[in-house]
């Protein structure tokens, strides 16, 4: 296993010195390309055959390769890379929704609601956000993620966030989503995700 | 579009390399 971080370094580093390229050159289309390669990879999928290329060097690698991971969770890592595609992709009501209602989901009998999915879900979408809202702020975004070693610049702290909520404990203890209660570990979760140093700046 | 399509087969590519990198490290 490695932190996700090391990837994103790899991945940025790649990414500034192709902006850096020419004048033509957009930030915005580097981004977009290489969350959907990322949020592919760490979702398991191989997108050799998409590309009509023979599909052995990924493959092999997502069988025998290094697993990513967020706080040392591979799942963290996945909630976050596909959100932040997601959002880069289609924007960031379409990933907020999606992520919650995966949440919800998790609820009615699966791993129950999870604040801690919740956390790298909203924190990818604010990364991916920041990927594509200008051009000044795709390569701040570049600038800032080629040098990353800590994932505390773009991921929340976990601590304390109740996970594995079945539907009857979440409604007992949150009522429902617009519930005031909920709202409290929603402005918690913003709390935290503004925090880090890649929003905050 | 082509442009894109050949954009996301360098990252797939750079992707993969910095996967060996890494796991030779």
């Amino acid at each position: 296993q490695a932190s996700l971080s090391r990837l994103l370094q790899e991945m940025f580093q790649f990414a500034l010195k192709r902006s850096s390229l020419s004048d033509q050159a957009s930030a915005i289309d580097e981004n977009k390309a290489l969350l959907f390669v990322l949020a592919m990879h760490l979702g398991g999928r191989n997108i050799d055959g998409i590309l009509g290329k023979p599909a052995v060097e990924q493959a092999v690698l997502l069988k025998n390769g290094p697993k990513f991971t967020l706080r040392k969770r591979v799942d963290l890592a996945q909630h976050f890379s596909i959100s932040a595609f997601i959002a880069a992709a289609a924007g960031d009501g379409l990933a907020q929704a999606t992520g919650l209602f995966k949440e919800v989901s998790d609820s009615k009998g699966g791993s129950g609601f999870s604040f801690a999915d919740l956390a790298a879900d909203q924190a990818g979408v604010e990364f991916g956000t920041m990927a594509v809202a200008s051009e000044t702020s795709a390569h701040s975004l570049q600038v800032h993620m080629a040098r990353i070693t800590n994932e505390d610049d773009y991921m929340p702290k976990l601590s304390s966030l109740p996970e594995g909520l079945q539907e009857a404990t979440f409604k007992r203890q949150y009522g429902t989503t617009e519930d005031a209660r909920y709202t409290r570990m929603q402005n918690e979760l913003d709390r935290r995700i503004d925090n880090c140093r890649l929003y905050r700046d | 579009s082509d442009a894109e399509r050949s954009r996301i087969q360098l990252y797939r590519r750079h992707l993969v390399e910095s996967i060996n990198d890494l796991s030779k490290q």
